[in-house]
């Protein structure tokens, strides 16, 4: 109540984001149990697109977001804080009692979801041969990556190729060309041939590569895929030891990444704004995508504060290349440990 | 919002590592996970 006369404008900022709360969760829940009487019965959802996707694809769901990040960045009085965070947490799933502040110390809903938790909220594995999870959430994929044009299957019936949602590895001199050799019963390339590939024609083309020296171990190349909700822990950490060498940022769409949107958009994760952390680790190749989506759509990277994503743009040209950075002094990057934080996601 | 990890580990027994050196999930597709746990070893 201000002397301008505003009486009720923060009222119906907060009315309209409690209807919208209550209608994202009749619809997760609606969702979720579909899901789980397919999963019930054994079956395994199909990729099939809808018009709901085609429409999708007019929206400025960037636009949308920011709007959204706009929104969710309004401040509460002190006394509304913990009604509205127990009203979220309650909807998505949250453990209130990890939150490392009191409620009322979270001024926006926006600062309240990139909250931190309390120590030892997350215990690390700290074997030195266990490659610990980055996030909270669920794991939608796992599994080796073989064959020419190595693929990741966002949903039965629809695969998308890993370079596209990486981008070409510019490290290639990090590689020793000794490293670096095919399957026994393929020709190998001569030492020149294998400079001028790329990495990924190498490793893609045959994931399965070995040392010159017979006793190391032939190495496969491996993938996860971990959906967070929007109740989950929202920052980023390192799997392992590692040095990071390169940072990818690809302006993108911001389509949702739920599971409906897995079966009815294709091309999802690599048509979607991201940013590719690429580097090495004791067991050599490491790449983390964090994938944004319209109601998280930046992405926020502790090791580069100045990094922004989901910025406005007049045009959007998917065929774009990524702005690329590599992290001095080169060669050797950022060193990571694990457990460290990354980075985040941003509502908006 | 989704992370996606891509990584090179090893793949077959080998001599010098003895029979630990398979790169092995320890979770499977519709777990929860969270940080810090183990995704495989």
């Amino acid at each position: 109540n201000n002397s301008q006369g505003n009486t009720f404008l923060l009222p119906g900022a907060t009315l309209a984001t409690l209807l919208m709360l209550g209608a994202l969760h009749a619809r997760r829940m609606y969702d979720d149990r579909k899901v789980e009487e397919a999963r019930e019965k054994g079956i395994e959802i199909e990729f099939k697109p809808d018009a709901k996707a085609s429409f999708l694809r007019l929206l400025p769901l960037r636009s949308i977001s920011r709007i959204w990040g706009f929104m969710t960045s309004v401040e509460y009085p002190v006394w509304m804080r913990p009604y509205v965070y127990k009203a979220w947490a309650r909807a998505f799933h949250s453990n209130l009692e990890e939150a490392a502040l009191p409620l009322g110390e979270y001024a926006s809903l926006r600062e309240f979801f990139v909250r931190t938790l309390k120590q030892g909220s997350r215990p690390i594995d700290h074997d030195p041969h266990c490659l610990v999870s980055p996030v909270d959430g669920i794991v939608l994929r796992v599994g080796e990556l073989k064959g020419v044009g190595a693929k990741i299957e966002q949903v039965k019936g629809f695969s998308y190729s890993v370079s596209s949602l990486l981008g070409s590895s510019s490290f290639l001199p990090m590689i020793e060309e000794g490293d670096m050799h095919e399957q026994s019963g393929e020709q190998e390339s001569t030492p020149t041939e294998k400079t001028k590939k790329s990495w990924w024609s190498i490793s893609l083309a045959s994931p399965r590569v070995r040392d010159t020296a017979t006793t190391r171990p032939v190495k496969g190349l491996y993938y996860c895929v971990i959906y967070l909700k929007p109740g989950d822990y929202h920052r980023i950490h390192s799997p392992v030891d590692w040095n990071v060498l390169v940072r990818r940022h690809f302006s993108g769409r911001l389509f949702p990444l739920n599971e409906r949107a897995t079966r009815t958009i294709r091309n999802l994760y690599f048509e979607n704004e991201r940013v590719v952390l690429e580097g090495m680790w004791q067991e050599g190749y490491l790449a983390m995508a964090a994938v944004g989506a319209t109601n998280i759509g930046s992405i926020e990277l502790v090791i580069e504060p100045e990094l922004r994503t989901n910025q406005p743009r007049k045009k959007l040209l998917h065929s774009e290349p990524p702005e690329e950075r590599v992290y001095e002094p080169q060669g050797v990057g950022m060193m990571l440990k694990k457990g460290d934080e990354v980075g985040a996601f941003n509502m908006g | 919002s989704t992370v996606v990890l891509v990584f090179q580990a090893p793949t077959i027994k080998s001599p010098n590592r003895g029979d630990n050196s398979n790169f092995r999930f320890c979770i499977k597709r519709g777990d929860k996970i969270r940080v810090g746990e183990g995704l495989g070893r």
